[in-house]
């Protein structure tokens, strides 16, 4: 695992996260789902929680675009970059976006959103990429079977390096 | 070999693309001439080494298939 220069890390462990529009792949509910079980594979191992919020500022702002989105990192169209999300702090900090070109699906054909917002919450938290093929912070897109969704050691080991175990 | 050209022009089109958006690639004049201390090869031999393949900095199979993969869109090599 590795982290962003200068190590930036969330000062506190409730984080509040905000779905600021929804992909017209997937029902609300399923993306809701989705980002919450992505948000849970952080908070179970270690003291984080989440917390959604419905209107306001959140810490972690998600939504979804194409191509060119205000934030001077255009998306490309269907295919090669699907998502990005900032390192923990304030404005951008922590946000998560995901290109509308692409499908999204909660399975495994198109591109798993479960498992991309898994990714990019990891950035959201301060975890930069991992050379690790295996580990959910490799850059590259693979298909996986969700059911069995385990996440690797190599992960935990760098989100406990930046947070410390879960409490319970 | 016209087709031969042709492919290896876009693949190269293709990677540069890759380095410019992931590893902070800046081009330079630079043509599609493979040369072994160019900028553009060590910014291969980078990405190479990243993704644990062989490290030659050439565009061989391995290194266009992966940059033809979905990925995510933050950078390998962040400042």
């Amino acid at each position: 695992f590795s982290t962003f220069a200068g190590e930036p890390k969330w000062a506190k462990q409730v984080l509040t996260y905000r779905i600021l529009n929804y992909t017209p792949d997937l029902r609300p509910t399923h993306v809701n789902a989705a980002i919450k079980k992505a948000l849970s594979v952080w908070s179970s191992v270690t003291p984080l929680k989440f917390i959604k919020k419905d209107r306001g500022d959140a810490d972690i702002m998600i939504s979804f675009a194409a191509r060119g989105h205000d934030d001077f990192i255009p998306f490309d169209g269907p295919g090669g970059s699907v998502a990005h999300a900032y390192a923990p702090g304030k404005g951008f900090g922590g946000d998560a976006h995901f290109d509308e070109d692409e499908t999204w699906t909660k399975n495994t054909e198109g591109t798993n959103l479960f498992y991309v917002a898994a990714h990019e919450f990891g950035h959201s938290l301060g975890l930069f990429h991992s050379k690790d093929p295996n580990a959910l912070m490799y850059p590259v897109y693979r298909k996986f079977d969700p059911s069995v969704f385990r996440l690797h050691q190599d992960d935990i080991n760098g989100i406990q390096y930046l947070y410390g175990p879960s409490d319970t | 070999f016209p087709a031969d050209t042709r492919q290896k022009k876009e693949g190269m089109g293709l990677i540069q693309k890759y380095l410019e958006n992931y590893y902070g690639f800046k081009k330079d004049g630079e043509s599609f001439i493979w040369k072994s201390n160019s900028p553009m090869t060590k910014k291969i031999k980078e990405m190479q080494e990243f993704f644990g393949l062989e490290v030659s900095g050439k565009l061989d199979s391995g290194t266009l298939d992966l940059v033809q993969k979905r990925r995510c869109g933050f950078p390998d090599v962040a400042g």
